[in-house]
């Protein structure tokens, strides 16, 4: 929830995790 | 909460290969995980104009193009991943083609077919994992796709072969294995009911065929009752090993 919520407030870096995310990132974003 | 903007969206876009080469499993865990985003999404139809929803599709586009384009080239992973592929590019709003089935077509069938001829309907183990492969395949294929394999000739061209597979099966469905444990009866009872769901899944495939189809079904179910009356018989007159009894008893 930690990283989430940091990731939610931060655009660069929620950019930056979704353009790099695997397949946990990827379930988890959607 | 980690798709708020346009910018995330298109990013997670750009990821759809390397999410896909990530994991073995990542293309159908992916695929599932789209269709249910697309189907929450058609529920609310408030949402149908939002960029979200647009950007939706154009991600489930893009996964389906990828996979189009993997598959083409070396052939389908397997027939379930297939069907999702169909079930996936059912709720976009236009069409996506289907993956050239072609090569994935012609591998299957070679190992598939060849699986008959060396099948040995006195050996216990039935095998034929690469032919169920095929006719998982040809079933994902006549649910969305029949246009090609009325272009192969199915199931004309392939009738030979399975009523050469027939008084084989038939013999394999009705065979008394000796079985001496409750456990042999256990995988004997999952290999008949295999039998009989293979049977089945044959004759929707086959309906010149569907009628021994469903007998060699209806035998292996019928075995599988008997094997299902010789394991509770084994396991009712099991003397319990000595030592356990004993310390169970005391």
């Amino acid at each position: 929830d930690l990283v989430i919520d940091h990731l939610a407030s931060d655009d660069q870096a929620r950019e930056a995790f979704l353009c790099r995310c695997g397949l946990q990132g990827f379930l988890l974003a959607l | 909460p980690l798709l708020t903007r346009t910018e995330d969206w298109d990013a997670l876009i750009v990821a759809v290969p390397r999410v896909i080469g990530s994991d073995p499993r990542a293309a159908a865990s992916a695929l599932t995980t789209i269709r249910e985003a697309l189907q929450i999404q058609r529920q609310n139809t408030r949402e149908n104009e939002s960029i979200a929803a647009v950007k939706l599709i154009n991600l489930a586009e893009t996964t389906l193009n990828y996979l189009r384009d993997c598959w083409s080239k070396d052939g389908v992973d397997n027939a379930s991943l297939l069907d999702r592929y169909y079930s996936v590019s059912e709720l976009l709003p236009s069409l996506v083609p289907s993956p050239e089935l072609r090569n994935s077509w012609k591998a299957y069938s070679t190992d598939g077919l060849a699986e008959i001829t060396q099948f040995d309907s006195y050996e216990i183990d039935v095998g034929l994992i690469s032919f169920k492969d095929w006719v998982n395949l040809a079933s994902v294929i006549s649910r969305n796709e029949p246009r090609f394999l009325r272009q192969v000739g199915f199931p004309t061209q392939f009738e030979a072969v399975i009523a050469e597979l027939l008084p084989k099966l038939k013999e394999r469905a009705e065979l008394n294995f000796d079985l001496e444990d409750a456990d042999e009866c256990r995988d004997e009872q999952s290999r008949l009911d295999e039998i009989a769901d293979l049977a089945e899944e044959i004759a929707t495939l086959f309906p010149h065929f569907a009628e021994q189809l469903e007998r060699i079904a209806f035998l292996a179910r019928l075995n599988e009752r008997r094997v299902d009356g010789r394991r509770v018989y084994l396991e009712e007159e099991r003397e319990p090993d000595d030592d356990d009894f004993d310390a169970l008893r005391a």
